[in-house]
């Protein structure tokens, strides 16, 4: 049980911190799509106001999947571990701070470059999370298993 | 690239300007989506996630504005911890959960108090049900009204750390030992928590253990105990009200 909690926990911490990285790519990527919206003249936001005003709609969540419970899953907000520093670096090699933070300066074509390269980090972000996801959740049926049929107690933790 | 950030650092540092100030508010930004959407996983449907995120851009104002580059430390964590600081300070100042559900799981925690002050054990829910003269059905109807508003409602009212960061049961019991300062804080709740815990009834003792140290999810301690989601939500949400009734005590 040792073992499966270890490969756990470490699961869990490159997890959280695919997560958050994924999270990040997530919200460039809709600052980036925000701004082509924007250019077309589509969607209510009047061309003056600055990005900043409307972070907040553009960085908030689709509705989760109907049936989930809140707080199905014990989750904390967690500091980024090295794994998350060395793929956040790599983001920024494709879609340079300068670039993201004048945004309006950029060309139509440059724009829509930038969309593609951060969505296809998301992407490919997304696919690693999916797998841990199947990995942890594997774990902890197991582990779940075990206390289920009285091979572990949870004294051993306490 | 990174060198392009750190130029807007020390400019801003050295003159601080709005542009310089707004173009790191861009960049760092999506830290707030981060902080945002795992506070949000433990609330109910109809709050808005855009009002946490503008809640959350507060805190992350104000840690590009404390901080200071020069002592080493990484943005990143420190700003999530200004933004989830943030949050959760609004969220407690608007005072989200309704009067009326505070006040039921009060007198559920003194029922609790008192009962187990005569029967040196912890009272089961239909002794809780008989002090507080309603029906079983009635108690556990106020504990799906509580859980119904998030456990993070919960973890709100279990937070401790004066020194200056809140913990959450959430935080304090997590896989990770992560975040600067504090961490011997975190070692001493998370055993006194740990007996704590270790004084209760043995289901409250397994799904407490189970979803804080074990990690696993309601549903998967169901199929642990047998018992449907909703029953473990159930047995989640009186076992805190236990837990922060008998540390306040
Ligand atoms: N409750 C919950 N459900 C989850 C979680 N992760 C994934 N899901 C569910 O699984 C679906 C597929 O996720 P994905 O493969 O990561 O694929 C995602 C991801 O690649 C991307 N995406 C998700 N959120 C955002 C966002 O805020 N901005 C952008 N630009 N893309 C996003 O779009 C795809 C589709 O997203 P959805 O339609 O929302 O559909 C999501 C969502 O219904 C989670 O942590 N909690
Ligand atoms: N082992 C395991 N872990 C899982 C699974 N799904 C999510 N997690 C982890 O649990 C955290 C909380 O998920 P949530 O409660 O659904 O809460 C989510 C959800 O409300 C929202 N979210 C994230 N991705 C999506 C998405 O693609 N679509 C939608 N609609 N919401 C999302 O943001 C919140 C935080 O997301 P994260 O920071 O990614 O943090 C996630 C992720 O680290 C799973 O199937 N197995």
């Amino acid at each position: 049980l040792e073992q499966l909690r270890r490969i756990r926990v470490e699961c869990s911490q490159v997890e959280s911190d695919i997560s958050l990285v994924r999270r990040v790519s997530q919200g460039r990527l809709d600052i980036v799509g925000h701004e082509s919206t924007r250019r077309s003249g589509a969607g209510g936001s009047d061309a003056d106001t600055p990005v900043l005003f409307d972070l907040p709609e553009i960085l908030s969540d689709g509705p989760a999947p109907s049936g989930s419970t809140p707080g199905a899953r014990a989750v904390s907000v967690g500091a980024p571990g090295e794994v998350a520093a060395e793929l956040v670096k790599s983001l920024d090699t494709m879609a340079s701070p300068s670039a993201l933070s004048n945004i309006e300066t950029l060309s139509d074509g440059d724009l829509r470059e930038l969309f593609e390269r951060i969505r296809s980090f998301e992407v490919e972000m997304s696919s690693i999370r999916r797998q841990l996801h199947e990995r942890i959740d594997a774990i902890q049926s197991e582990i779940g298993r075990r206390y289920r049929d009285g091979e572990a107690s949870v004294d051993s933790i306490l | 690239n990174a060198a392009d950030l750190d130029e807007v650092w020390t400019r801003y540092k050295d003159n601080p300007t709005q542009e310089d100030r707004d173009q790191l508010i861009v960049y760092y930004a999506p830290l707030v989506k981060y902080v945002a959407g795992r506070i949000a996983s433990g609330l109910p449907q109809n709050v808005d996630q855009a009002d946490l995120v503008s809640y959350g851009m507060f805190g992350l104002i104000d840690a590009i504005t404390k901080f200071d580059p020069e002592r080493g430390f990484k943005f990143e964590t420190y700003a999530i911890s200004r933004i989830k600081g943030a949050v959760l300070d609004e969220l407690r100042s608007i005072d989200w959960v309704p009067r009326s559900v505070r006040a039921k799981a009060k007198s559920v925690e003194r029922a609790m108090t008192k009962l187990e002050a005569v029967l040196h054990r912890a009272p089961t829910d239909e002794e809780i049900a008989e002090e507080l003269e309603m029906t079983m059905d009635q108690l556990l109807g106020i504990y799906n009204q509580i859980s119904s508003l998030g456990i993070v409602a919960l973890d709100e009212m279990l937070s401790f750390g004066g020194g200056g960061e809140s913990l959450t049961l959430g935080d304090t019991l997590a896989d990770r030992q992560d975040g600067p300062g504090g961490m011997y804080e975190r070692v001493e709740m998370r055993q006194m928590l740990a007996e704590a815990i270790n004084k209760m009834s043995e289901r409250a003792k397994i799904v407490l253990t189970l979803y804080y140290y074990e990690n696993l999810t309601l549903a998967e301690i169901g199929n642990v105990l047998g018992v449907t989601e909703s029953r473990v939500c159930q047995i989640h949400t009186k076992a805190v009200l236990q837990l922060r009734s008998r540390l306040q005590a």
